[in-house]
C-alpha cells in the first residue's frame, strides 16, 4: 500500500517544502521506498534536493502532455529518495487545467500507472487552494498540514480543512487527515505556546507530538541542495525530522 | 498624482501583509490618504487591520460584480487609512477571471472611478503570479517586493522581474520597480547578511536603505487587529516601518 500525502497549507513560507524535503529523505533513512513530489511552479523542492536548475520533462509534462512517470522521476544523492520535479513552466498548468475534462484527476491518473512503486508519496504544494492543490488533494490518501505558530496560520487552517471536507465528499472519500504539523517553534516566543495550546486543544490526536523548532541550519540547507540529515545531521532540526519519521510511520501502519 | 503600489512577491510568507497593514498606517501618520486593498483570498490584511470576519461586499464584488469602491471601501481606526477588505470568496475569481474579456484590467477599471482620492494605494498580493497578481500589476504604478533573506526567497526574484517585464510590455509600460524591501533581517544569522549583500550588490538603489527587523512584535499585532503604530509604537517593528513611510515618500517624490 502506498501512502501518498499532500503537504499542504495555502499559507506561504509555513514550511512545506523544508518539511517535504526533510521528511522524505528522513523516510528513505528509514528503509521506505520515498517519491518526492515537487507540485509548485516555485519549484523549491527541486532546488533544495540538488537539481538547479530545474529539469525537464517534469511534473508539467506528467499532468499536462502524458508523459510517463519513468521518464520525469530522478534518483537524488539520497538512497531511497526519488524525485518528479517541478520548472517554472507549471504556474501555466493552473490555467491551462480550468476547461479540461476531470482536470483534478491528473496526478491520480499518472500514479495509477505505478501503483506499488514506492512506499511513501510527499506531494509539495503551492501556497494556494488552486488546481494543482487539487489535484494533489485528489490524489493523496492523506493530508501533512505544516502550521507555523502565528496568528494568521491559525487563521487559515478552518478554510484549508473546508476544502479538504469538499474533496472528500466529490473527488477522494479515502482521504483523511494524518497529522498537524508545528513548524518554526521557538520556545521563547509566547505565541508560539498560544497557537500550539490553541491547536492541540482543538485537534488533539492530530496534531504530530514531534515539534520542530526554529532552526537555521534549516534554512542553510537549501543552498547546498542539500537535506538536513546530509548538510548537518547532528543539528536540532535534522533530529525532529528524524523523530517526526517515525512517529509518521508509526500512524501510517496503524502502530 | 496617485500612486499605486502592488506589495508582491510570489515567495509565500516573506513579509508582504505586515509590509502593507504597517507602511499603509505609517503613511497615513504622516498625512497620506492612503488606501489598503487586500487582494488575497487569505484575507489577512483584512483581519489584521481590525475587520474579523472579513464583511462584504469587498474587493470580490468590485472586480467581479461591478460594486463601486464607495460601496465597498470603509474606514479604519487609524485616520487617513481605508481599506477595500478581501473574503475567502475571492479565490473563486482567479478561475472566474479565465474566460473573462480584458481579465487583467478589472482592479484598474475601478481604481479609474475614483482617480484622486487616495494619495498612496497599497495593493496586498497573494503568494502567486495568478490573475490577481496581474490585475494588481496592470493597475499599478510601482511595485514594492518584500524579500525574506533566506534562500528561496532570492530564487524567485528572477521569475518575478520576469512576470513584471511581461505586464510591462503588454499591460502596463508605466509599470516601475518602487523598490526592494529587505524584511525579517536578523544581524545574527549570516544568511541575512549574505541575501543583503547580494541583493545590494545586484540591485544597488532599488534597495530601500529601510530593512525591517526580525521582531516578535510584528507577528503579534494581527491576533489584536492593530497595526504596530497603534499596537507597540515604540518597538523596532514600528520605528523601522515609520522609517520605510519617509524613505518611500521621498522616492516617490522625487526628492
Ligand atoms: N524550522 C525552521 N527553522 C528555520 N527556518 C525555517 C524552518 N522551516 C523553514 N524555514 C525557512 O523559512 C522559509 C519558509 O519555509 P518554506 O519555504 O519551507 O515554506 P513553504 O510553506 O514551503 O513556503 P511557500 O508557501 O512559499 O511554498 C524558508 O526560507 C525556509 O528555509
Ligand atoms: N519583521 C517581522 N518580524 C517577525 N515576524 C514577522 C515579520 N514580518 C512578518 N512576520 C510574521 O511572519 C509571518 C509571515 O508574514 P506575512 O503573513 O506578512 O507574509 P506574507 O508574504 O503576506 O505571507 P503570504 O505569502 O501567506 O501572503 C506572519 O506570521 C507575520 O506575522
Ligand atoms: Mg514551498
Ligand atoms: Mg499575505
Amino acid at each position: 500500500m502506498t501512502h501518498i500525502l499532500a503537504i499542504v497549507n495555502q499559507k506561504g513560507g509555513v514550511g512545506k517544502t523544508t518539511t517535504s524535503v526533510n521528511l522524505g529523505s528522513a523516510l528513505a533513512r528509514l528503509g521506505q521506498r520515498v517519491l518526492l513530489v515537487d507540485l509548485d511552479p516555485q519549484a523549491n523542492a527541486t532546488g533544495a534536493i540538488g537539481f538547479q536548475p530545474p529539469p525537464q520533462p517534469g511534473v508539467y509534462e506528467v499532468l499536462m502532455q502524458d508523459v510517463g512517470l519513468d521518464d520525469a522521476v530522478m534518483p537524488t544523492e539520497v538512497a531511497g529518495l526519488e524525485v518528479l520535479p517541478a520548472h517554472p513552466d507549471l504556474a501555466g498548468a493552473e490555467v491551462e487545467l480550468v476547461p479540461a475534462i476531470a482536470r483534478e484527476q491528473r496526478l491520480r491518473q499518472a500514479f495509477a500507472e505505478q501503483p506499488e512503486r514506492w512506499d511513501v508519496v510527499l506531494i509539495d504544494c503551492p501556497p494556494s487552494l488552486g488546481l494543482l492543490t487539487v489535484n494533489a488533494l485528489t490524489a493523496a490518501t492523506g493530508i501533512l498540514v505544516p502550521l507555523q505558530c502565528e496568528y494568521f496560520a491559525l487563521e487559515g487552517l478552518g478554510r484549508l480543512l473546508e476544502t479538504v471536507r469538499l474533496v472528500q465528499g466529490s473527488l477522494n472519500p479515502a482521504l483523511s487527515l494524518t497529522g498537524i504539523l508545528l513548524t518554526m517553534f521557538d520556545a521563547r516566543n509566547n505565541i508560539c505556546h498560544q497557537v500550539a495550546e490553541e491547536v492541540t486543544g482543538h485537534f488533539h490526536w492530530d496534531v504530530f507530538e514531534s515539534v520542530i523548532p526554529r532552526n537555521v541550519r534549516l534554512s542553510e540547507a537549501p543552498s547546498f541542495g542539500r537535506p538536513i540529515d546530509l548538510y548537518d545531521p547532528e543539528c536540532r532540526g535534522a533530529q525532529s525530522y528524524a523523530d517526526l519519521a517515525r512517529e509518521l510511520l508509526n500512524r501510517l501502519t496503524g502502530a
